[in-house]
């Protein structure tokens, strides 16, 4: 199966 | 006071076109640079990062940074009203709740004026680290549009696969699979048509083919679009934007759970 990745998870909150 | 003015106000209809089905609202940041927009997707799977130069447009001026909050449908319609041909001048007044937008016509005959609220957006900025891609393929964005429509047949993912003979992109589902392959283009007459793929290390990586798919309403702003891989980050496809700037994507990869 495949998960979807979050874009939070690569970049940071600034 | 913030104006900015553009000869032909097609670009900027190009631009809402490429941000709307991703994107219910944004806020616009004017600043003495130009015009920036960063923002997720709600379901923050994917990005839309804008840059417009402020020395792209006819005339521009913007005393004081200002942070316009826009729903997408609104200024859609306020678009719309407009004939690609036209004369755009948006103008706000500093801390302001509305924009102008004012249409017209080439020989000045017809002239629009369109008031728009803003609204207040919480702003999410994302820092998105500098990136040394192993792989960066280059090709006509007509033929990648065409891609990502045909494989959305066959699956909701597609694999992109990149050496340095070509580019690989598959899917697969009940129907049964297929493969498409483009390989570095030899010789071409125009430099619109060319692939070219600059590999550091082979790359192979998931993304879901509805977020390519809405990616591919920017086609209209740029021959080219480019591709940029890296084993386990996000995706960036970019359409450059004639004198202005460009428009970048970001999408999250799938993997293995």
């Amino acid at each position: 199966m495949l998960r979807q990745c979050l874009l939070t998870g690569f970049f940071m909150n600034i | 006071m913030f104006e900015a003015r553009l000869v032909q106000c097609s670009m900027l209809k190009k631009v809402l076109e490429a941000i709307k089905e991703l994107l219910n609202e944004a806020t616009f940041d004017c600043s003495d640079a130009g015009i920036q927009l960063q923002a997720m997707d709600n379901s923050h799977v994917s990005l839309v990062s804008l840059n417009l130069r402020s020395d792209g447009f006819d005339k521009y001026r913007c005393d004081r940074n200002l942070s316009m909050g826009i729903n997408l449908a609104s200024m859609t319609k306020i678009m719309k009203c407009a004939g690609n041909d036209d004369v755009l001048t948006i103008k706000a007044q500093d801390n302001a709740d509305n924009v102008m937008f004012m249409f017209e016509s080439q020989n000045q005959e017809k002239v629009s004026d369109y008031d728009m609220k803003l609204i207040n957006l919480d702003q999410e900025h994302l820092g998105i680290p500098e990136t040394d891609y192993s792989c960066i393929i280059k090709m006509p964005s007509g033929e990648f549009a065409r891609i990502c429509r045909d494989l959305s047949q066959f699956g909701e993912s597609v694999v992109i696969s990149c050496t340095k003979e070509g580019v690989k992109f598959s899917a697969a589902g009940d129907v049964g699979a297929a493969n498409i392959k483009l390989a570095q283009t030899a010789n071409v007459d125009k430099e619109e048509e060319a692939v070219t793929i600059e590999m550091q290390e082979p790359v192979t990586l998931t993304f879901a083919c509805r977020y390519l798919n809405s990616f591919t309403k920017a086609t209209a702003l740029s021959p080219q679009v480019q591709l940029s891989m890296s084993a386990d980050v996000p995706l960036v496809v970019e359409y450059k934007i004639g004198d202005f700037g460009h428009i970048r994507y970001y999408l999250a990869p799938k993997i293995e759970e």
